[in-house]
């Protein structure tokens, strides 16, 4: 592991030395195969690199900690800060319903991260309800409407439609007359390069104005993160992003690639199946993992 | 590469940039650009615009395999089992393979043993529906063990040449669900003792190391005989199949490249390695 590596690098620097430039060069050739193989993408892990490598030059090492473990410290804090700020959860709009809606790549767990959702502000006193955007794949509204039932959460369909826009207008107008106060949009999985779809979820935004709209990504892509996370927010200007199946052991490096790409926040991760599994995004707990 | 007149230090970083962006991982992508090297060295190549073609041949040589065939054997039926993590396509993939298997004029029966998930059935009855086959399924929540032993069944009286079983997408970390899985081909050998004939797994091809570490654990207790690469139609190129190759000797039978029936195709070693540069 990296702190290992990184002692029996610097295991002849001795006592009050100072990092140079000379013994911090295995050192970041360490700490860049370790992010490589956690999946962080690879301009992310060079950028990344020598943002280390001008904090490290220069220190002072200090008498109660190692070498190694002061530059994992420092590659630590930098990820941490990178990784952006411990969860706001979702601001509430000023005039109900706050309107959110998830967009992302097949498969990234959306259509159950909406009812992870739903369920989690049902349970903070919020009426949430659903909209069943996904028009496409087979059962997908089936599969919103039986989330829906287990948390007692109304969903909204128009059977037969296939007017994605249509959907979510009149879903909005339905849940307002609802009285319900959050509304989660689940949409179709899709490809950044589809121009055809990404322009179908471009006019939803602009036909119901979401207030906010989370990027729903796989916690185990790879160096591909960097171009879907960064097409999205090209088309979508998103708010948020969530990184799903954190429960698994992959290392979860597409956090930082895609917050280093965007610069939006990470919101919350799917850690299971089961609609409980839910959690605020941490970036420390994240910072760690990545590192393995 | 194009860049580069000469093989120097600038073109040798760009071949890790390419690999490794591909998704091969680092020991991967070291181990090809060694023997790149050696072959510059022994053949003498001047040219880096000769290096592409270098690449593509050592990535083509590790993928190339005689195993990669995916048909039916002479079982009757032939029992094909579809595994793999979470949102990977497998419900997908097996609606593609049903219409094809139908086409080539074979009996398919379809087994809905992800009896877990929210409209996991349904989705695979719709996929039953535009394949024009028939599908065996129990109420959602029942024990897809039971529901794999009712297909074979069912497939041994009826004729039918070929089962495809449908699992519930889970994670190899969760030792209770690979033992389901174990469970699952424990039953259908209880009717065909070579059964499963044919053990799928599904990789998204957006996945990056972690690919290796689901085949690894998937292997150790499922022994797979081929891999799917689904997702290719996007822009991930799947290179983790070359370690996966490497380490486990399990090669890629079919690709994924979109959500259509019809967007199934074999997998080519060449076709592979030459869409690397693209
Ligand atoms: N283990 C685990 N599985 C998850 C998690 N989130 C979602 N899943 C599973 O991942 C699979 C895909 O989830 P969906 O919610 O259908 O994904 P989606 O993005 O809506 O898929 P499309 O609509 O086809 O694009 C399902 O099997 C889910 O149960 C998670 O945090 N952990
Ligand atoms: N673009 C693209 N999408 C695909 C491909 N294969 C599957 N999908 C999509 O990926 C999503 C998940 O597919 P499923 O077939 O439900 O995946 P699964 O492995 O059965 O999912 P679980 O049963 O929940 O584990 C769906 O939206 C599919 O349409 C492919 O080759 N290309
Ligand atoms: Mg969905
Ligand atoms: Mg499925």
């Amino acid at each position: 592991e990296l702190t290992e590596k990184l002692n029996s690098i610097f295991k002849h620097l001795k006592g009050r030395g100072k990092l140079n430039k000379k013994n911090i060069e295995e050192a970041l050739k360490a700490i860049r195969r370790a992010l490589l193989e956690a999946d962080v993408n690879y301009r992310v892990t060079k950028k990344f690199v020598n943002q280390v490598k001008e904090r490290a030059v220069g220190q002072e090492v200090l008498k109660s900690i190692t070498p190694g473990q002061m530059v994992v410290k420092i590659v630590h804090d930098e990820l941490i800060s990178l990784l952006g700020q411990e969860t706001k959860d979702i601001k509430m709009a000023s005039q109900p319903p706050t309107i959110i809606m998830m967009v992302g790549l097949q498969g990234s767990g959306k259509t159950t991260m909406a009812g992870k959702l739903a369920r989690y502000f049902k349970s903070k006193g919020k009426l949430p309800f659903m909209i069943a955007g996904d028009v496409y794949r087979p059962a997908a509204i089936d599969q919103l409407q039986i989330l829906g039932k287990s948390i007692d959460v109304p969903v909204f369909t128009i059977s037969g439609s296939k007017n994605v826009v249509k959907i979510c207008q009149k879903g909005i107008a339905d849940a307002r007359r609802q009285g319900r106060n959050i509304v989660f949009i689940d949409t179709a999985g899709r490809l950044h390069i589809d121009e055809k779809m990404m322009d179908e979820v471009s006019r939803v935004k602009k036909a119901v104005n979401p207030h906010e709209i989370l990027f729903v990504a796989d916690g185990m892509t790879g160096q591909d993160a960097v171009n879907t996370a960064r097409e999205f927010n090209r088309h979508l200007e998103f708010d948020g992003v969530c990184l799903t199946k954190l429960d698994g052991d992959a290392r979860g490096g597409a956090a930082l690639s895609i917050a280093q790409v965007t610069k939006k926040p990470i919101k919350y991760i799917g850690v299971g199946e089961r609609l409980d599994a839910i959690e605020l995004f941490h970036p420390d707990r994240m910072a760690s993992r990545i590192l393995g | 590469i194009r860049r580069h007149v000469k093989i120097d230090d600038d073109m040798i970083d760009e071949l890790e940039e390419i690999l490794i962006q591909a998704d091969f991982g680092v020991g991967t992508s070291l181990k090809i650009i060694e023997n790149i090297k050696k072959r510059i060295k022994e053949e003498k190549i001047k040219e880096s615009n000769q290096v592409p073609s270098l690449l593509k041949s050592e990535v083509t040589k590790i993928l190339m395999s005689e195993e990669a065939r995916f048909g039916l054997s002479d079982a009757k039926p032939h029992v094909i089992m579809m595994i793999g993590v979470n949102g990977t396509g497998k419900t997908t993939t097996i609606g593609k393979m049903a219409l094809r298997f139908r086409k080539e004029g074979k009996k398919v029966l379809l087994g809905a043993s992800d009896t877990f998930r929210a409209a996991a059935i349904e989705q695979l009855e719709v996929w039953a529906d535009r394949a024009k086959v028939d599908v065996v399924r129990h109420a959602s929540g029942s024990d897809p063990a039971s529901v794999a032993f009712d297909s074979l069944k069912a497939a041994k009286s009826r004729g039918t040449d070929v089962v495809i079983i449908d699992t519930a997408g889970r994670l190899h970390t969760n030792i209770n669900l690979m033992q389901e899985l174990k469970k699952i081909r424990k039953v259908l050998k209880k009717i065909m003792p070579d059964a499963p004939h044919e053990t799928l797994l599904s990789l998204d091809a957006t996945t990056g190391q972690n690919a290796l570490q689901q085949a690894r654990i998937f292997k150790q207790h499922l022994d797979i005989t081929g891999l799917v690469v689904t997702k290719l139609d996007g822009t991930a190129k799947g290179g983790i199949i070359v370690a996966i190759k490497e380490e486990l000797n399990v090669p890629v039978k079919l690709i994924g490249v979109g959500e259509k029936i019809d967007d199934l195709r074999d997998f080519s070693a060449k076709e592979f390695a030459g869409a690397l540069f693209e």
